[in-house]
C-alpha cells in the first residue's frame, strides 16, 4: 500500500477521463 | 471498526457499522469520482497539457489531484463558523469531526483556506493558479522533466502577469500564491498518511 493515489483507484479514473472512456458512456 | 470518514468528499462522515470495509470504499470511491473527473477536465483546457506525454499527463493527476481539489473545495471549510460541508451539503463542526477522529489534517486544511481566501483572488486567478498547483515538474515519476518544466515556467509566467495587471500595488500576493505550494504539498502528504492508514485499518 506505497501508493495512495492508486490505492484510491485514482489512476484508473485518471485515465478513463483522460482517454474519454467508452463504457461509461454506454452506461 | 472505523466508524467515521471525515472527509467532506463523502455525503456524511457517518459509516455504517454493518458494511464491510470493501463496500464502504466503494461508496467512498463513488462519492470523490465526479470531482476526480472535473480535475481531469480542467487540466485538458491547460494550454499545453495534452500536448505532453500520456504518462506524465496520467503522473501529474495522480500526484496533483488532491492538492487541485483543496484548492476548488474551500469553499467546503467556513473559516468563520468553523464547519465543513459535506457532499450532501450538510454542515458538520469541527468539534463534532475532532471527536470523530479528525486531527492535524483538519487544522491545517481550515489554516490553508483561510489564508488562500484571504487573498481575494478571482476565479481566472484562482484558475491559473491551480493550473500551476498541477503541473509542476518535480512530481515523482515524470518520464519528460523539460516539457512539463517549460509547461510550467509558462503557466507562472501568466499568473505572474495576470495578478500584476490585476493588483498592482500588492505584487506580494503572486510570492505568498508561490507559498502557498508547499503548504499543498505538506497537506497532500497528511492527506496521503490518512489514506494509508484507512487502507490498512478500513
Amino acid at each position: 500500500f506505497s501508493d495512495p493515489a492508486s490505492n484510491l483507484g485514482l489512476e484508473d479514473i485518471i485515465r478513463k477521463a483522460l482517454m474519454g472512456n467508452m463504457e461509461e458512456k454506454q452506461e | 471498526n472505523r466508524m467515521h470518514l471525515v472527509c467532506p468528499m463523502n455525503t456524511s462522515p457517518y459509516v455504517d457499522p454493518q458494511k464491510s470495509g470493501h463496500s464502504i470504499w466503494e461508496e467512498f470511491s463513488m462519492s470523490f469520482t465526479p470531482a476526480v473527473r472535473e480535475v481531469v477536465e480542467f487540466a485538458k483546457r491547460i494550454p499545453g497539457f495534452k500536448d505532453l506525454s500520456q504518462h506524465d499527463q496520467v503522473s501529474l493527476l495522480k500526484a496533483g489531484t488532491f492538492e487541485v481539489l483543496v484548492v476548488r473545495f474551500t469553499s467546503l471549510f467556513n473559516v468563520k463558523e468553523r464547519t465543513v460541508t459535506f457532499l450532501s451539503g450538510r454542515k458538520y463542526s469541527v468539534e463534532v469531526l475532532r471527536s470523530m477522529g479528525a486531527g492535524d489534517l483538519l487544522n491545517s486544511m481550515f489554516d490553508f483556506t483561510e489564508k488562500l481566501q484571504a487573498l481575494n483572488l478571482s476565479e481566472e486567478e484562482m484558475s491559473l493558479f491551480t493550473a500551476v498547483v498541477l503541473v509542476s515538474a518535480d512530481r515523482s515519476g515524470l518520464e519528460n522533466v523539460n516539457s512539463v518544466e517549460a509547461l510550467q515556467e509558462t503557466l507562472i509566467r501568466a499568473l505572474r502577469s495576470l495578478i500584476t495587471k490585476n493588483h498592482p500595488n500588492e505584487i506580494a500576493i503572486f510570492t505568498k500564491l508561490l507559498l502557498k505550494l508547499p503548504d499543498l504539498r505538506s497537506l497532500n502528504n497528511m492527506h496521503s498518511e490518512q489514506l494509508l492508514a484507512f487502507k490498512v485499518h478500513p
